[in-house]
């Protein structure tokens, strides 16, 4: 099974 | 005064098709370079970048910059008020709570006028740091709308991998599997039909087609569609909108992440 990542864990949220 | 004219109306109405099913709800960040929008759909797994320059308008003045508001959704139902020929004209006063949209009829006839309220969005901004991607594939954008479509009915995730000089899109679910193989082509008779892929490294991913197709709802607005991925950060796809006259107006970008094994 595959996990969906988000992507706050690729980009920095300001 | 934000006040911004475009003569292909068109382009507007067809950015909003674009974009309203993934962001309910966004800011348009307007200054003297033209207007951008970010936002990120409400689960955090694709997020949208759409940037128009000021000199693809006809007419554009920015005396100060301004945050505009909105929900996506009713301003495209404004805009779907529009006609496909019409020249569309925002108006927003600096310290306003409302933007006023006036669409033109070609033949000067018929003048529509709408006000959307505007809203308070504290918008959180992601930093997308400017990353070289180990694969760019530009390929037709409705070949990549179908491939997105027809994988859908397979399963919920497709997997994209990368040779030298082709691209595979890979998807199985209960029903079976499916793959599509497309090969890079020679110098193609007509540009926005070829395939072309420049590869550092070969990569392997997956994603959910559910949003990639949401990103193909994009489609009418440039023939070509590029595709940038690298091991381990989110996909980027991109439609790049010109006008009737060939000029770079701006994009609409697409990031969505990844999905990795267990």
């Amino acid at each position: 099974l595959k996990k969906q990542k988000l992507l706050n864990e690729y980009f920095h949220v300001f | 005064m934000f006040e911004a004219k475009l003569i292909q109306g068109a382009i507007l109405k067809k950015i909003l098709d674009a974009i309203k099913d993934l962001v309910n709800e966004a800011s348009w960040d307007c200054s003297s370079q033209g207007m951008s929008l970010q936002a990120m759909d409400t689960s955090h797994v694709s997020l949208v970048a759409v940037q128009m320059k000021a000199d693809g308008f006809d007419k554009y003045r920015c005396d100060r910059s301004v945050t505009l508001g909105m929900n996506l959704s009713s301003l495209s139902k404004i805009l779907k008020c529009a006609g496909n020929d019409d020249t569309i004209t925002l108006k927003a006063p600096d310290d306003g709570d409302k933007i006023t949209l006036v669409f033109e009829a070609k033949n000067e006839s018929e003048t529509s006028e709408y006000e959307v309220k505007l809203m308070n969005l504290d918008s959180e901004y992601l930093g997308i740091p400017d990353t070289p991607y180990s694969v760019n594939v530009k390929m037709p954008s409705h070949k990549f709308q179908r491939i997105c479509r027809d994988l859908q009915q397979i399963g919920d995730a497709v997997t994209i991998s990368c040779a030298k000089d082709s691209i595979r899109f890979a998807a199985k679910g209960d029903l079976g599997s499916g793959t599509v193989n497309l090969c890079q082509t020679a110098s193609a008779d007509k540009p926005e039909d070829s395939v072309s892929i420049s590869m550092q490294e070969p990569i392997i991913q997956s994603f959910a087609l559910k949003y990639l197709n949401h990103f193909a709802k994009a489609t009418p607005l440039s023939p070509q569609v590029s595709l940038s991925l690298s091991p381990d950060v989110p996909l980027v796809v991109e439609y790049s909108i010109t006008d009737d006259d060939g000029s770079d107006f701006g994009y609409i970008r697409y990031y969505l992440a990844p999905k990795i094994d267990e």
